[in-house]
């Protein structure tokens, strides 16, 4: 899987991803980067988030809109719903990773994995490119 | 910020045992490139749609990553592709699912968003509107790598059930 989120100059937050599905699917097996809520999610009032990893328990969880409405309802910060949605990912046993942008620009990027292909950059000349945890 | 751009391609089992300096940098280098061509978009003054759908094309493009060109293959043989986009600004958003001949199935999902009266579609009926938008129809083979193919062959040869180390996003 391949996601990315972005914040443009108009502060508009767009979230993107795309996949190729699990190894050796079968009956049509969907996951959960074409379902919008559970891989992928954006609302310029709160985030961005792209997702990446065993689709099923990311698709129970909706774990993309669970992070911009964990932002929304309980006014906690990008990194902290991140956190919890992670915390929840890992109790039920899903493995996996996300990333995100809020309307200011703070980036997350987690995982509960060994790695996460990923990378950033931002208007204030920051970038960095991770593979390991 | 004024803008940023965070990309990822994929999150598992990563192991620096498993990864020569060379394959590292290999990864490192396609990475860098999605990364600049959506600052680049960005930094113009352009919008995060554009970047998103940019970004994850070089990535889709790459052998590397589970998306696009080199995608997993599934129990027979296939490659099926999903994506899905989603704007902040309206919460409009597209996605397409089990589609096989789609180049950029990133690109389908941003039609099926401005162009469809849908938020998803799926399968044949996904690649014929594809078509009609002009996208990139490809041959299934342009799909292969043989990476991916001698690792399903492994897992058939074998019968065995996956776990989660097998699982790569």
């Amino acid at each position: 899987t391949v996601g990315c989120v972005a914040l443009d100059k108009d502060g508009n937050l767009t979230a993107g991803t795309s996949t190729g599905g699990m190894m050796n699917k079968r009956f049509g097996r969907i996951g959960d980067s074409p379902i919008i809520g559970a891989g992928t999610y954006a609302n310029n009032a709160s985030c961005a988030v792209s997702c990446t990893g065993h689709g099923e328990f990311f698709i129970r969880l909706g774990v993309a809109k669970d992070i911009s409405s964990m932002m929304e309802y309980q006014n906690i910060s990008l990194e902290e719903a991140s956190n919890k949605a992670i915390d929840k990912l890992t109790q039920i046993g899903g493995t996996g990773g996300i990333i995100g942008l809020d309307k200011n620009g703070n980036i997350v990027m987690k995982m509960n994995t060994n790695g996460m292909y990923r990378a950033y950059s931002n208007s204030k000349g920051e970038t960095e490119i991770l593979i390991y945890k | 910020s004024d803008y940023a751009i965070v990309i990822h391609g994929g999150a598992g089992t990563i192991l620096r045992k498993d990864f020569t300096p060379e394959k590292e940098t290999l990864y490192k280098k396609v990475l860098q490139e999605a990364l600049q061509i959506g600052d680049s978009i960005l930094r113009n003054g352009g919008s995060s749609l554009d970047a998103v759908e940019k970004t994850i094309r070089i990535l889709e493009n790459s052998p590397l990553f589970n998306a696009g060109k080199g995608a997993v293959f599934t129990n027979s043989g296939k490659n099926e592709l999903d994506a899905s986009i989603m704007w902040g600004k309206d919460l409009n958003a597209g996605a397409v699912a089990g589609v096989d001949d789609i180049k950029n199935p990133i690109s389908a999902a941003r039609k099926v968003m401005e162009n469809s009266e849908h938020v998803m579609l799926s399968g044949h009926g996904a690649s014929e509107f594809a078509k009609t938008q002009g996208l990139e129809i490809v041959d299934q083979s342009y799909f292969f790598t043989q990476n991916r193919w001698d690792h399903l062959q492994e897992i058939l040869k074998k019968e065995k059930e996956m776990t989660p180390e097998d699982r790569h996003g």
